[in-house]
Protein backbone atom coordinates (compact mmCIF):
# COMPACT_ATOMS: atom_id res chain seq x y z
CA UNK A 1 0.00 0.00 0.00
CA UNK A 2 1.36 3.58 -0.78
CA UNK A 3 1.66 5.82 2.10
CA UNK A 4 -0.18 8.67 -0.02
CA UNK A 5 -3.10 6.85 -0.35
CA UNK A 6 -3.71 6.46 3.35
CA UNK A 7 -4.73 9.21 5.37
CA UNK A 8 -2.35 10.55 8.11
CA UNK A 9 -3.98 8.80 10.72
CA UNK A 10 -3.33 5.08 9.14
CA UNK A 11 0.17 6.08 8.63
CA UNK A 12 0.48 6.63 12.12
CA UNK A 13 -0.92 3.63 13.49
CA UNK A 14 1.00 1.84 10.90
CA UNK A 15 4.33 3.29 11.64
CA UNK A 16 4.20 3.75 15.50
CA UNK A 17 6.61 0.89 15.81
CA UNK A 18 5.39 -1.02 18.83
CA UNK A 19 1.72 -2.38 19.86
CA UNK A 20 0.40 -1.99 23.71
CA UNK A 21 0.38 -5.90 23.32
CA UNK A 22 3.98 -5.65 24.36
CA UNK A 23 3.30 -5.22 28.15
CA UNK A 24 2.27 -8.37 28.44
CA UNK A 25 5.30 -10.10 27.35
CA UNK A 26 3.40 -10.49 23.93
CA UNK B 1 -6.66 -9.64 55.29
CA UNK B 2 -6.59 -5.95 56.61
CA UNK B 3 -2.99 -6.46 57.52
CA UNK B 4 -2.33 -7.79 53.88
CA UNK B 5 -4.28 -4.93 52.54
CA UNK B 6 -2.39 -2.10 54.27
CA UNK B 7 0.76 -3.82 53.16
CA UNK B 8 -0.04 -3.44 49.89
CA UNK B 9 -1.41 -0.29 49.97
CA UNK B 10 2.05 1.00 51.43
CA UNK B 11 4.49 -0.68 48.69
CA UNK B 12 1.89 0.35 46.17
CA UNK B 13 0.52 4.05 46.47
CA UNK B 14 -2.68 4.72 44.40
CA UNK B 15 -3.46 1.11 45.20
CA UNK B 16 -7.16 0.60 45.16
CA UNK B 17 -9.71 -2.16 46.22
CA UNK B 18 -9.89 -4.61 43.46
CA UNK B 19 -13.66 -4.76 44.24
CA UNK B 20 -14.18 -1.37 43.79
CA UNK B 21 -12.12 -0.87 40.31
CA UNK B 22 -13.79 -4.27 39.21
CA UNK B 23 -17.38 -1.93 39.76
CA UNK B 24 -15.76 0.95 37.93
CA UNK B 25 -14.48 -0.90 34.88
CA UNK B 26 -15.20 -3.70 32.48
CA UNK B 27 -12.79 -5.88 34.34
CA UNK B 28 -14.04 -8.49 36.45
CA UNK B 29 -12.35 -8.69 40.12
CA UNK B 30 -10.15 -11.66 38.90
CA UNK B 31 -8.91 -9.65 36.11
CA UNK B 32 -7.97 -6.55 38.29
CA UNK B 33 -5.97 -9.15 40.36
CA UNK B 34 -4.56 -10.69 37.19
CA UNK B 35 -3.53 -7.23 36.21
CA UNK B 36 -1.88 -6.52 39.59
CA UNK B 37 0.33 -8.69 38.75
CA UNK B 38 1.30 -7.62 35.21
CA UNK B 39 1.59 -4.17 37.03
CA UNK B 40 4.23 -5.50 40.36
CA UNK B 41 6.23 -7.26 37.60
CA UNK B 42 6.41 -3.55 35.45
CA UNK B 43 6.44 -1.60 38.19
CA UNK B 44 9.64 -3.39 40.33
CA UNK B 45 11.59 -3.52 36.75
CA UNK B 46 13.88 -0.45 37.39
CA UNK B 47 13.24 0.87 40.87
CA UNK B 48 11.09 -1.12 43.09
CA UNK B 49 8.89 1.25 44.75
CA UNK B 50 5.17 0.59 43.27
CA UNK B 51 5.10 2.87 40.53
CA UNK B 52 5.39 2.57 36.88
CA UNK B 53 8.08 5.18 35.68
CA UNK B 54 8.50 6.20 31.82
CA UNK B 55 11.53 4.29 31.74
CA UNK B 56 9.70 1.00 33.22
CA UNK B 57 6.97 1.77 30.66
CA UNK B 58 9.00 1.91 27.74
CA UNK B 59 11.35 -1.36 29.17
CA UNK B 60 7.94 -3.09 28.86
CA UNK B 61 6.79 -2.15 25.24
CA UNK B 62 10.53 -2.12 23.60
CA UNK B 63 12.68 -4.36 26.09
CA UNK B 64 14.56 -0.89 25.92
CA UNK B 65 14.28 1.95 28.87
CA UNK B 66 16.07 4.40 26.52
CA UNK B 67 13.77 4.11 23.58
CA UNK B 68 12.18 7.26 22.55
CA UNK B 69 8.83 7.05 20.66
CA UNK B 70 6.60 10.06 20.32
CA UNK B 71 3.35 8.07 20.41
CA UNK B 72 4.71 5.94 23.41
CA UNK B 73 5.14 8.86 25.13
CA UNK B 74 1.43 10.40 24.64
CA UNK B 75 0.29 7.60 25.46
CA UNK B 76 2.29 7.55 28.99
CA UNK B 77 1.06 10.77 29.78
CA UNK B 78 -2.71 9.98 29.20
CA UNK B 79 -1.84 6.90 31.85
CA UNK B 80 -0.65 9.14 33.96
CA UNK B 81 -4.23 10.44 35.10
CA UNK B 82 -2.89 12.42 38.21
CA UNK B 83 0.36 14.36 36.07
CA UNK B 84 2.50 13.36 38.79
CA UNK B 85 5.08 11.31 36.07
CA UNK B 86 4.37 8.38 37.32
CA UNK B 87 1.40 5.51 36.52
CA UNK B 88 0.07 4.08 39.88
CA UNK B 89 -1.84 1.15 40.04
CA UNK B 90 -5.62 2.62 39.93
CA UNK B 91 -4.68 4.91 36.57
CA UNK B 92 -3.23 1.61 35.12
CA UNK B 93 -6.31 -0.11 35.29
CA UNK B 94 -8.70 2.75 34.59
CA UNK B 95 -6.13 3.09 31.55
CA UNK B 96 -6.24 -0.33 30.34
CA UNK B 97 -9.77 -0.47 30.75
CA UNK B 98 -10.42 2.21 27.59
CA UNK B 99 -8.52 -0.63 25.66
CA UNK B 100 -10.90 -3.79 26.55
CA UNK B 101 -12.90 -5.25 23.90
CA UNK B 102 -15.88 -4.52 25.76
CA UNK B 103 -15.27 -1.20 26.98
CA UNK B 104 -17.68 1.60 25.12
CA UNK B 105 -17.05 3.00 21.82
CA UNK B 106 -17.23 6.39 23.33
CA UNK B 107 -14.51 5.92 25.84
CA UNK B 108 -12.27 4.65 22.61
CA UNK B 109 -12.96 7.55 20.55
CA UNK B 110 -12.07 9.67 23.42
CA UNK B 111 -8.59 8.61 23.96
CA UNK B 112 -7.86 8.42 20.79
CA UNK B 113 -8.75 12.12 20.15
CA UNK B 114 -6.91 12.93 23.09
CA UNK B 115 -3.81 10.63 21.56
CA UNK B 116 -3.34 12.89 18.44
CA UNK B 117 -4.21 16.54 20.46
CA UNK B 118 -0.56 16.80 22.08
CA UNK B 119 -1.01 19.84 23.00
CA UNK B 120 -4.04 19.46 24.90
CA UNK B 121 -5.92 22.26 23.17
CA UNK B 122 -9.29 20.30 22.60
CA UNK B 123 -8.65 20.11 19.05
CA UNK B 124 -6.07 18.06 16.75
CA UNK B 125 -4.61 20.50 14.88
CA UNK B 126 -2.68 19.86 11.48
CA UNK B 127 0.59 20.89 12.83
CA UNK B 128 0.32 18.15 16.22
CA UNK B 129 -0.55 15.36 12.91
CA UNK B 130 2.51 16.62 10.99
CA UNK B 131 4.80 16.68 14.47
CA UNK B 132 3.86 13.08 15.08
CA UNK B 133 3.77 11.91 11.32
CA UNK B 134 7.34 13.18 11.06
CA UNK B 135 8.63 12.02 14.45
CA UNK B 136 7.53 7.96 13.56
CA UNK B 137 8.42 7.63 9.84
CA UNK B 138 12.06 9.24 11.35
CA UNK B 139 11.66 6.61 13.86
CA UNK B 140 10.89 3.55 11.02
CA UNK B 141 13.15 4.70 8.58
CA UNK B 142 10.86 5.90 6.26
CA UNK B 143 11.68 8.59 4.24
CA UNK B 144 8.99 10.12 2.33
CA UNK B 145 9.22 13.64 0.13
CA UNK B 146 8.03 17.05 2.72
CA UNK B 147 5.68 17.42 -0.46
CA UNK B 148 4.19 13.57 -0.16
CA UNK B 149 3.97 14.74 3.67
CA UNK B 150 1.92 17.71 2.97
CA UNK B 151 -0.41 16.13 0.34
CA UNK B 152 -1.39 13.38 3.10
CA UNK B 153 -1.47 16.19 5.62
CA UNK B 154 -4.17 18.10 2.87
CA UNK B 155 -5.91 14.81 2.30
CA UNK B 156 -6.74 14.39 5.91
CA UNK B 157 -7.46 17.86 6.64
CA UNK B 158 -10.05 18.05 3.86
CA UNK B 159 -11.78 14.54 4.65
CA UNK B 160 -11.97 15.08 8.41
CA UNK B 161 -11.84 18.80 9.05
CA UNK B 162 -15.76 19.70 7.34
CA UNK B 163 -16.10 23.07 9.06
CA UNK B 164 -12.60 24.21 7.35
CA UNK B 165 -11.35 25.69 10.20
CA UNK B 166 -8.17 24.14 10.08
CA UNK B 167 -8.77 21.74 13.10
CA UNK B 168 -9.90 19.15 13.76
CA UNK B 169 -12.62 19.13 16.54
CA UNK B 170 -13.82 16.05 19.02
CA UNK B 171 -17.33 15.61 17.02
CA UNK B 172 -15.00 16.06 13.83
CA UNK B 173 -13.26 13.75 15.12
CA UNK B 174 -16.17 10.93 15.74
CA UNK B 175 -17.43 11.63 11.97
CA UNK B 176 -14.06 10.60 10.94
CA UNK B 177 -13.38 7.53 12.88
CA UNK B 178 -17.10 6.07 12.13
CA UNK B 179 -16.43 6.30 8.35
CA UNK B 180 -12.53 5.04 8.78
CA UNK B 181 -12.96 2.56 11.63
CA UNK B 182 -9.20 0.94 11.51
CA UNK B 183 -8.44 3.63 13.11
CA UNK B 184 -9.65 2.14 16.13
CA UNK B 185 -8.13 -0.95 15.94
CA UNK B 186 -4.85 0.33 17.87
CA UNK B 187 -7.47 1.04 20.70
CA UNK B 188 -8.92 -2.66 21.86
CA UNK B 189 -6.26 -5.02 23.09
CA UNK B 190 -7.77 -9.05 23.11
CA UNK B 191 -5.15 -10.04 25.24
CA UNK B 192 -7.43 -8.11 28.62
CA UNK B 193 -9.45 -10.70 27.87
CA UNK B 194 -7.87 -13.83 28.70
CA UNK B 195 -5.55 -11.72 31.50
CA UNK B 196 -6.35 -14.14 34.55
CA UNK B 197 -4.92 -16.89 32.22
CA UNK B 198 -1.58 -15.27 31.34
CA UNK B 199 -1.17 -14.09 35.09
CA UNK B 200 -2.64 -16.55 36.56
CA UNK B 201 -0.50 -16.16 40.13
CA UNK B 202 -2.99 -13.78 41.03
CA UNK B 203 -4.83 -16.39 42.54
CA UNK B 204 -2.47 -16.93 45.24
CA UNK B 205 -2.34 -13.36 46.29
CA UNK B 206 -5.79 -12.99 45.97
CA UNK B 207 -6.84 -9.97 48.53
CA UNK B 208 -10.43 -10.81 48.41
CA UNK B 209 -11.69 -13.61 50.17
CA UNK B 210 -14.14 -14.75 47.87
CA UNK B 211 -12.65 -14.39 44.22
CA UNK B 212 -16.19 -12.64 41.81
CA UNK B 213 -15.78 -13.78 38.46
Amino acid sequence: VKPVSMNAFELISKTQGFSLDNLFGK
Amino acid sequence: MGCFSSKVARQFPGHEDPVALASQTAFSVSEVEALFELYKSISSSVVDDGLISKEEFQLALFKNRKKENLFANRIFELFDVKHKGVIDFSDFVRSLNVFHPNASLEDKIDFSFKLYDLDNTGFIERQEVKQMLIALLCESEMKLADETVEIILDKTFLDADVNRDGKIDKSEWENFVCRNPSLLKIMTLHYLRDITTTFPSFVFNSEVDEIAT
